[in-house]
């Protein structure tokens, strides 16, 4: 299929919620979600992988950095009652997209993206796709060298006050 | 915002290749995904955590079931030449999807997903959300069952044809 890159974004209040060792069984994810939600804080992407056999999820989350402390609070005692390994925040993080048409397949696209950070040196901690969107988390600072590698790599002029120092 | 899901829906061909203890240095998945698109490997979701205070990454990716062995050799070549942990290759799987529109935080909707698939006992594997869509990775066997699950959640009618056994 045609696919086209339409933008690029950064996105830069962020702070990232770490859970590792997360115990892989149905009902888990429900639990801290329901008590996020309860809280009332604002959840941008999450991210979740398995490992070890099935046994444990990596689960992480991003959240809007002012609600990183509570975030924190929140975690620590779930931590406590469903057996959870670790909790991390990282509140220096920042989150760049690149947004497509007809991204089926991401092959192209997440190749030509992830090329563009590495001749940049940008290290991707993150990544989360969905049809239309590629998500890379970075360090802040990194974030504005980022978006204009992206921009370059695929061929758009930076949109007006997005271009970074 | 106003948050609404407009649809739901399950993705069957699916295998998951899993890399762990990937080495957390920029390049890296730019070399990873210019080989997959080198032997034309179509790819759906790209999911990345990094862990271990940010020295390793588990990245995974779905392929169409078809290609999980070609995926299979790409991606064994490369754990010898970029010292990646190991790779798991999971043809057991499909992805849920709830898709809505206004989705900027995905708290609530998360909540709600996520509770309607503890309720069926179905166990989530792997998460990736954009603003737009939250997908579940889940045991083939569960994707009708989470699928009814999910528009029951969201009071939803299951389209025609997505009516699973
Ligand atoms: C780790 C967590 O996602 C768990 N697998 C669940 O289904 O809730
Ligand atoms: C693990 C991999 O994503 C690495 N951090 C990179 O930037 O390429």
């Amino acid at each position: 299929e045609s696919i086209t890159v339409q933008g690029v974004t950064l996105k830069e209040d962020l702070a990232m919620v770490s859970l590792n060792a997360v115990p892989n069984t149905a009902g888990v994810a429900a639990k801290i979600f329901a008590e996020i939600a309860r809280h009332h804080i604002m959840v941008d992407d999450i991210v979740q992988n398995i490992y070890d056999a099935g046994r444990f999820a990596n689960l992480s989350f991003s959240v809007n950095a002012g609600e990183a402390a509570e975030a924190r609070t929140v975690c620590e005692r779930l931590m406590a009652e469903l057996g959870i390994g670790g909790v991390e925040i990282d509140e220096g993080v920042s989150k760049v997209s690149a947004i497509g048409v007809g991204m089926r397949t991401h092959t192209g696209i997440a190749s030509t993206m992830f090329e563009a950070l590495a001749r940049a040196e940008v290290n991707i901690e993150n990544i989360s796709t969905s049809e239309i969107v590629i998500s890379c988390i970075v360090r802040r600072e990194d974030g504005p060298r980022a978006l204009r590698a992206i921009h370059g790599a695929f061929g758009l002029d930076l949109a007006p006050g997005r271009a970074g120092p």
